[in-house]
């Protein structure tokens, strides 16, 4: 059939669920031998985590959408479940090959990897339905375009700065990401380059103070500028 | 990936940008 807005949207949505039909919604044997090899196993806190972000996610979404769109909210994560351990065993597989070790203890137990992570995968799911919103115009999916980007990060509360740090990796690891959800990652990373990751309590200022402490220790003090 | 400008180094990764390294 001829090719029309509409049913390039549809196909976006079409591919996104395909692409995830043979996903796990838990993760696979292979995460699991990450998780056993590290020095301090993950498992529990990766499955807590995603159960108390799918419970917010869920009574977010369906609080800005109505109850009746609950089940959609529903559906929307459990997709997003499914992105998130995909793109984080493919993240672990490239970082074997490229370092060499299969201890990532310290990765996977930092809260802020996998809430960025699970943000960056519910970010893609909400992104491919909201783009179609407005050619689309089923009901939910017009007021679901005030979902998009930054929201996920008031509703995981999520600094921008950490969000900003795998958002490269993904596109990286993840092929079945369509040249427009690209883009779209990419106009995400510029909000939080060009303002978000400046915000009073940004973690960059932090960085920031101990680069030039480590530049302090290394170098002579150069005159303070303006 | 069509036009996305990659920031990290070849020797860069997810590792290094959590301070994992």
């Amino acid at each position: 059939p001829p090719q029309t807005p509409v049913r390039a949207a549809m196909d976006v949505i079409q591919q996104l669920k395909m692409t995830l039909h043979s996903a796990s919604d838990r993760p696979s044997e292979a995460l699991i031998s990450y998780f056993n090899n590290c020095t301090v196993n993950p498992t529990e806190d990766i499955i807590k985590r995603v159960e108390y972000l799918g419970n917010v996610f869920k009574e977010k979404f369906a609080e800005a959408l109505g109850m009746e769109c609950a089940e959609i909210g529903y559906q929307r994560f459990n997709l997003a479940k499914r992105l998130y351990f995909r793109v984080m065993e493919s993240m672990l597989k490239s970082e074997e090959k490229r370092l060499s070790v299969q201890n990532f203890s310290k990765l996977l137990n930092i809260d802020t990897f996998h809430t960025s992570l699970l943000g960056c995968s519910v970010e893609v799911v909400m992104a491919t339905y909201g783009s179609s919103g407005s050619i689309l115009q089923t009901g939910t999916t017009h007021a679901e375009t005030n979902l998009s980007f930054p929201w996920i990060l008031h509703i995981f509360k999520l600094k921008a700065f950490d969000f900003y740090k795998v958002i490269e990796s993904f596109i990286k690891v993840e092929p079945c990401l369509t040249r427009e959800m690209v883009k779209h990652l990419e106009g995400c990373e510029h909000r939080i380059m060009e303002s978000l990751a400046w915000q009073t309590d940004s973690p960059i200022f932090e960085l920031i103070k101990q680069s030039r402490e480590q530049e302090g220790q290394t170098e002579q003090p150069e005159p303070t500028s303006s | 990936f069509h036009d996305y400008h990659f920031g990290l180094e070849e020797n860069e990764g997810i590792s290094e940008l959590f301070d994992c390294d």
